[in-house]
């Protein structure tokens, strides 16, 4: 219900996509498994979770592709030897499960989607560009 | 100036990013160098133009690391062997430069970025989520 979307009162929680709708690899997955969950959903990065669930942070194609690249030529073997936790980005921003919106569009301004942890860091699902986008063409419409 | 941003009379040409400032392939370079300058620049994907300057399409780090996914194992040899015309997307939408920012906004919402093509089909600039999400932003403060 667009009616409903305001930035400064609509809550993170009413609008992210469930973490059980999100593609997801775990720390000690080896790099080629993470590269073929990248490649079969299409995307170009996914978030990361710890074998608690605890969330890790995010890999994406660019830092598994610059891992591969050796001093003089692409080192396949290391998809095998190297494992999510070697290549991936920890330092990313995460919203709180209760934050509203009007914080996860800051953040979007500069990464495609942000994940939402609850206080054990847990991953509870992520919001996208897209469906910001979606919300303010709807209230262009609409106002 | 944010006050003059208005999505039905902003002109797309206003907005975009210049193609002197667009990180592009060409059709005929090898996968490999277009595999370096995306891992370069850190874009998921740029634009590709032909020798005579018309825009192409799209290539992406997904298009490049499918190719290389043989049967059995990841086939580098593909890189070398292979040019951005024979795996890069031909099929995606272009705005013209003198559209209005409205028409952006629809297909921002399905893709990262949009190019601006001029009447000889050549490549004039990108607009991206970036950018809208920004003017969004600044909006929102200001109303
Ligand atoms: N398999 C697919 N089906 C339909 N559309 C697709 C798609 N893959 C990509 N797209 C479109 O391309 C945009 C950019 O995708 P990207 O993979 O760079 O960047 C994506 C991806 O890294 C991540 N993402 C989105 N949905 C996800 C999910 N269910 N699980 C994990 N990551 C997701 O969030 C980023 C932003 O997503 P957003 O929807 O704003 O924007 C997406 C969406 O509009
Ligand atoms: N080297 C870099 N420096 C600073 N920030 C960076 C960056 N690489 C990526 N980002 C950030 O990550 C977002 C997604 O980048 P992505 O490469 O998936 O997707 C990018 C890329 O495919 C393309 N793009 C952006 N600027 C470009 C340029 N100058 N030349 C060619 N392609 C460009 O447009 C898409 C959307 O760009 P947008 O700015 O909305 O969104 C960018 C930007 O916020």
């Amino acid at each position: 219900d667009t009616e409903s979307f305001h930035l400064e009162t609509t809550l993170v929680k009413e609008m992210m996509i469930d973490a059980d709708k999100v593609a997801q690899v775990q720390l000690s997955n080896p790099l080629e498994h993470a590269l073929l969950v990248l490649t079969k959903t299409g995307y170009n990065a996914v978030p990361v979770s710890n074998f608690e669930g605890k969330f890790e942070g995010i890999i994406s194609k660019s830092n598994i592709v610059e891992a591969m690249f050796g001093l003089e030529q692409i080192e396949v073997e290391r998809l095998q030897n190297h494992l999510v936790e070697d290549v991936m980005n920890k330092k990313v921003p995460t919203l709180q499960y209760d934050d509203i919106m009007e914080k996860a569009l800051h953040t979007l301004i500069d990464y495609n989607f942000v994940c939402v942890v609850n206080d054990e860091e847990e991953l509870m699902g992520i919001i996208t560009r897209r469906q910001l986008l979606k919300q303010f063409r709807n209230k262009y419409y609409l106002d």
